[in-house]
């Protein structure tokens, strides 16, 4: 539900831009300004890459003594409301009995999405930039082991993120199937967003998630290329790739699927 | 291998391009088409629970994504979803040709010469993908027996983008109410259907990404699990 509210504002605050949805309230606790997050490369060429949070910081894998402490930059990004409209309407006949399309049967359902004003809080690059020069990753950490025995996998840190600043209310509501004629109809959830302001919970609805300010949302990450010494530069331009020296971004990777399906696999098509 | 999915990848115009994959996605479903009936009819029931409930499905996404880069994933670590979620999803995998533990430690069996597994992955990855609305409005068009027609459309359109109505392949179009269902979920994956005439326009929008190729992924593997009823 959380991950569907973080999605759907995405789509409309960010299409095909750089911030990636927080998917799990307890990710949220997670995302703190230079924390690893692991990302995996797609498997399917039209799949989006996903990405896991480390519960650690730069800092906690830098050879001794070479803390990074960011500069905050903050400032508001949008106040968010949404509105939506549900499902396709009417009724249709069918051979076995009736389908009614949405909980009313007529007319469009809509509905409000809100999380209020949020704010962006983001990593100052240039001073990130200046103060990470001849730092060291220490790579036999056991943390950055465990990734590195995956080969798929690109570390990235969080220099960016969208947080709430009010409390907000997730309320799901679901389009109850019909029965009509022996014949179960369609069944839909909605996920609709609400500022609480007069400590009112929506009635209507089967499941009721209160988040506290500050949340996080969303957030942005940058790649890291590490090289076998520990030296490391950040990703900055799209078209350059994350990853560890020691494996070739273009090398093989352990995926295992039938022989039937490879033109779709990512690798063919990237 | 490159040039195969570059020429799979949709770009603007008629839907008929689309064609040039359908083979190629009949041939990946055909672990679905040799399937027992009673095999079948188990893996659709549940399928059409994945359908409309998208934790769910992501979750599935997740699990096949770890299994098959390698990975065991437990069940038990998708914190998101509820126990009665956790043991669709493990009935799910066990008729998908996964081994699913008692501790929900997921893994994979060696593979035979039918690989159910990999078919299911392509399937439920391409599911996972498309917009909130369109796994529904899927389960519509399956309840409405209207897959097989839907998968026939790219061969029945014309080079320039046209369905001749009257054909009684097409007889899904003529209805108003149906036609709004498959209008609405073929919108959902940038592809434009309009009445014109006695035709309908089928075009592939601009900029489509992927979406009308995972559209005709998952509407070829429902054909294909669908078969039972032939």
């Amino acid at each position: 539900m959380f991950a569907k509210a973080t999605r759907n504002f995405l789509r409309d605050t960010d299409p095909g831009g750089d911030l990636i949805p927080v998917s799990s309230l307890n990710d949220s606790d997670k995302s703190q300004l230079l924390s690893l997050v692991v990302k995996k490369k797609k498997f399917w060429c039209w799949q989006r890459p996903k990405y896991q949070f480390l519960s650690a910081t730069i800092n906690d894998i830098l050879t001794e003594d070479q803390f990074l402490n960011p500069v905050v930059l903050e400032s508001d990004f949008v106040k968010y409301e949404g509105k939506f409209e549900d499902m396709v309407k009417g009724t249709i006949e069918t051979a076995l009995g009736r389908i009614t399309l949405n909980a009313g049967g007529t007319g469009l359902v809509e509905s409000q999405s809100s999380f209020g004003t949020l704010q962006k809080q983001e990593v100052d690059l240039h001073q990130l930039l200046r103060e990470s020069v001849d730092r060291m990753i220490n790579l036999k950490s056991p943390l950055l082991q465990q990734v590195l025995e995956r080969k798929n996998e690109v570390l990235c840190i969080l220099t960016q993120k969208i947080v709430t600043t009010q409390k907000c209310v997730i309320s799901e509501h679901i389009q109850i199937e019909e029965k009509c004629g022996g014949m179960v109809g369609l069944k839909t959830k909605r996920v609709k967003v609400s500022v609480s302001e007069d400590g009112n919970v929506t009635r209507d609805s089967n499941v009721v998630l209160e988040i506290p300010a500050p949340t996080t949302i969303a957030y942005g990450v940058l790649e890291l290329y590490v090289k076998q010494d520990g030296q490391f530069e950040f990703c900055l331009l799209r078209e350059k790739q994350g990853g560890f020296e020691q494996e070739s971004p273009d090398g093989p990777i352990d995926l295992d699927t039938g022989e039937l399906i490879f033109p779709f696999m990512a690798d063919c098509v990237d | 291998g490159n040039s195969k999915a570059g020429e799979l990848m949709p770009t603007e115009g008629p839907l008929s391009s689309l064609k040039h994959g359908m083979l190629l996605m009949e041939r990946n479903f055909r672990p679905f088409v040799e399937l027992s009936g009673q095999h079948q009819a188990a893996l659709w029931e549940i399928l059409w629970e994945i359908l409309v409930e998208d934790e769910l499905l992501m979750a599935l996404g997740t699990v096949l994504d770890d299994v098959f880069t390698g990975g065991s994933p437990r069940l038990t670590a998708l914190p998101e979803l509820s126990r009665g979620q956790r043991r669709r999803l493990a009935t799910f995998l066990g008729l998908a040709g996964l081994q699913v533990r008692e501790d929900l430690l997921v893994a994979r069996e060696a593979r035979g010469a039918l690989d159910l597994p990999s078919a299911v992955h392509f399937f439920i990855s391409a599911l996972a993908e498309m917009p909130d609305k369109a796994p529904a409005l899927m389960g519509s068009c399956c309840k409405l027996h209207m897959v097989p027609a839907l998968c026939h459309l790219p061969q029945a359109t014309s080079p320039d983008g046209f369905l001749a109505l009257g054909d009684p392949s097409l007889a899904v179009l003529e209805d108003a109410q149906r036609f709004e269902i498959v209008r609405e979920l073929f919108a959902l994956s940038n592809i434009s259907l309009e009445h014109a005439g006695s035709a309908v326009k089928a075009v592939i929008m601009e900029k489509p990404q992927y979406l009308p190729l995972l559209l005709y992924i998952i509407l070829n593997g429902l054909c294909a699990l669908e078969r039972r009823d032939e």
